[in-house]
Formats: C-alpha cells, structure tokens, sequence
C-alpha cells in the first residue's frame, strides 16, 4: 500500500512549560493540527510532496501565533521582512525568497520561484515585483502585525538586542 | 519559524520553511530559512529537512545539508545523522533550535536541542499527533 507522511514545525525556542498558558497551548494546537490537515489533504488524494508543503506552510503563515506571514515579528525599522525556501527531492529544483515585504504568503512566492526555473534565489524589491508579475496577494504591513510581536519588538528595542520569537525573556545579543 | 516535510505517494520528498527572522533584526540581517542547504534541504535519496532556531548557527554550520549528507556518505539513519547534527555538532558549538526530517520510507526525525520546538506530524491510517516539550 502507498503511504505517505507529514511533519511540521512552528518554531522552537527557550519558552518553558510554565510559560505558555493553558489557553495558548490549545490555540497552538489547533494552529498545528490545522496546518497538518492542509498537508494531508493534499497527499491523501495523490497530490504531490512540494504541493503538500506549500499548503501547511501557507496555513501556518496565515495563523497569527508563529513568526512566519502573519504574526512574523518586527524588524529594527518595526516594518516586516520575510524569508522562505521550498525544495522538491524528486528533481533537486528550489525557489527561495528573501528580505521581502508586503508578501502575503512568502512560501507561494518561493514555490513561484521554484516554478519558474530561471532562478533559485531573489529578494527585497525585486523578489516583490516577481511576486506582482505572478498574481500574488500583496497586503499592507499592517497585516502582519499583532500585539504580541509589537511587545517583544518593544522590549528588545530597549535593550538593542535581537530576539529568536519564541523566546520568553532570553535575548541573543 | 515555520516549517513542513512531506512524503507523496509517488515516493517523493519535499521541504518548505518560512519566517520573519529576529525580533529587531538590522540591516536586513538573513537567517537560514530562505538558504537551501541551511534551512532547508529535499533529496530522493536521502532526506526532507526543515530547521528553526537561532539562523546564523545553522547557516555556519549548513545543518539540512549536513544531515542529508551524513545519510547519504555514511550511510547513517535519519534519525542518527539528526541527532549527530542538532544534538552534538550544534550543541559543540553554540547553536541553538531544531529540524524536522523525513525520510523515503516516511520515518519522521523532530529533534531540538532548545526547551522546546511547536511540532506535529502524521503517517497514512495514523491520526495527527502534536507537541511543544520533551
């Protein structure tokens, strides 16, 4: 019988048990189970691997509790630059995008990318024009934001240091 | 950080991570998710690897790749290679964070060397299965 299997992350990071609410563990494990489902559903019905990974990477963007799309922290400047790669075993093919902004979902773009053939890595504005070029949702910074992250991005400022985000009170200097 | 690994039923693997990066990053700093071979990694033949944790430590060290590779030269396990990587070369030398992996057979590797690492997973017939600690 073909099987096929999935597995998916939305951080790690020093923030212990005692730290994490009974009420935020359940909204992350819904988070998580949602963003399998999205994969699963994909693979179940003979869909390929790279499809599979786009659609739980795109759940876990849209979901405000991990520090991807949505919910992604705050760069020094408080604005949003984000990062994603997607990789395909079966042909070695690759799309990955960096330091872009205003992308709704950065893993699609990288999977553009992929598609695309011609390149492997683009960023900053240029990865954003080939995102219009593409028909991909462009949203405002605002977006992203939450109030979480404007918390962290506040405290780290204070210190001048940077954060991993899902960090309780450690900071990387 | 998020992150994904997948097997098809055709046998194929793929990896996809995708982040904002650090809290009050400067100069437009990169970390590992967008840089195939650090944060991300698929090969047939080996492994699908995603990673999540402090960037610059799994772009020094180019910790998917060096998974796959430990596999693919030593003919080591997922499992083994991961835990050689994140649990012992990386720990060595400061890093901090984790991988999930999978393999052509659909063994699942989730290793993390940090307090903890929001993952979940499942297997065809299997239900869903999540956790955050140990």
């Amino acid at each position: 019988m073909k099987q096929f299997a999935l597995a998916i992350h939305g951080g790690a990071g020093t923030l212990l048990p005692e730290e994490i609410t009974p009420e935020k563990q359940q909204a992350i494990d819904e988070g998580l189970r949602a963003a399998v489902s999205a994969g699963e559903a994909i693979l179940k019905n003979g869909g390929n691997a790279v499809e599979a990974v786009k659609m739980a990477v795109i759940s876990l963007e849209n979901c405000p509790l991990f520090n991807a799309g949505k919910g992604a922290v705050l760069d020094h400047e408080g604005s949003f630059e984000l990062e994603a790669s997607i990789m395909c075993g079966e042909t070695g093919e690759a799309g990955a995008v960096a330091g872009v902004r205003n992308v709704k979902n950065p893993v699609a773009l990288a999977e553009e990318v992929l598609k695309d053939g011609r390149f492997v890595m683009l960023h900053g504005e240029g990865a954003k024009d080939f995102a219009t070029e593409k028909g991909l949702e462009l949203v405002e910074d605002e977006y992203f934001l939450t109030a979480g992250r404007q918390k962290q991005w506040e405290a780290a400022r204070e210190t001048g240091e940077m954060l991993v985000d899902h960090d309780g009170e450690r900071k990387f200097g | 950080t998020v992150g994904a690994v997948a097997l098809d039923m055709d046998g194929n693997l793929a990896a996809a991570t995708s982040t904002g990066g650090l809290v009050n990053k400067q100069y437009s700093r990169l970390g590992d998710s967008a840089v195939i071979g650090a944060g991300t990694y698929a090969d047939n033949d080996t492994c699908a690897i995603s990673c999540t944790g402090y960037g610059e430590y799994f772009l020094r060290n180019v910790v998917a790749f060096d998974i796959a590779a430990r596999m693919d030269y030593g003919a080591k396990s997922l499992e083994k290679s991961a835990q050689e990587v994140v649990m012992k070369k990386l720990v060595e030398r400061g890093g901090e964070g984790g991988i999930i992996g999978l393999d052509g057979e659909g063994n699942i590797a989730l290793v993390f060397n940090s307090a903890g690492m929001y993952r979940a997973w499942v297997k065809s017939g299997g239900e869903i299965q999540t956790a955050i600690f140990e």
